[in-house]
């Protein structure tokens, strides 16, 4: 598990 | 993209149009927090730096947008075009009380020290907090009117429906974004008083002054 740093969300 | 954070995000814009729409009908932002919307015209401003930068989607360049425009034309007609309708007798909360540890734990909790993820992170805070004026203001004029509910109604129901995205895209992806998640549950908790006050009360509120 990653904490994703592509912002995707609003 | 699921159904939980497009309902999120369409229950974020009702809730900015149920507002925008009854300040320009009414003509009057009595009983509005003018502080919070700044918060939240901050919050958006801070957040969407990458507009230019980052491409994502059609649809998170067009919402990034209009959340954009919609709140700081928000601010723009209770500051400028209804300011003597502004209540700001009433609206006192202390935003220095939030912005500053907002800004200190944004400098301490962020996924990298740069200034976009800094004033992200800041932004995501912040919007945790942002509602405190307006929830102030309410128990201090101990009302609010029935429009000004709906849009508290559909602006909390919004984080906690992106809590679900959370929970979806941590089981269909394995993505979770630990800022936003512990954030955004503190936001959420803030709105829980209200929606029982909401459910229980109907559409007027009084608080126990």
């Amino acid at each position: 598990l990653q904490d994703s740093h592509l912002k995707d969300e609003l | 993209m699921n159904i939980f954070r497009l309902a999120g995000d369409v229950s974020h814009l009702v809730a900015i149009l149920i507002l925008l729409m009854k300040i320009w009908r009414s003509k009057s932002c009595a009983g509005i927090s003018g502080r919070s919307q700044v918060l939240f015209a901050l919050v958006f401003t801070t957040r969407y730096l990458d507009l230019f930068t980052v491409y994502i989607s059609a649809y998170n360049t067009v919402m990034k947008v209009v959340f954009l425009a919609l709140s700081y034309a928000t601010v723009y007609l209770i500051y400028m075009r209804f300011r003597n309708s502004y209540d700001s007798e009433n609206d006192t909360f202390r935003v220095e009380f939030l912005l500053i540890p907002v800004i200190g734990l944004s400098f301490l909790e962020n996924y990298a020290f740069t200034p976009l993820e800094i004033l992200w992170t800041f932004s995501i805070f912040l919007e945790s907090v942002a509602i405190m004026p307006q929830l102030f203001m309410i128990t201090k004029t101990g009302e609010a009117e029935s429009i000004t509910t709906h849009y508290l109604f559909f602006l909390g129901l919004y984080r906690a429906l992106y809590i679900a995205n959370w929970v979806w895209r941590y089981h269909t992806e394995g993505f979770y974004d630990q800022i936003a998640i512990v954030s955004g549950v503190v936001q959420t908790i803030f709105y829980c008083d209200f929606f029982y006050l909401y459910v229980t009360r109907g559409e007027e509120i009084r608080t126990p002054s």
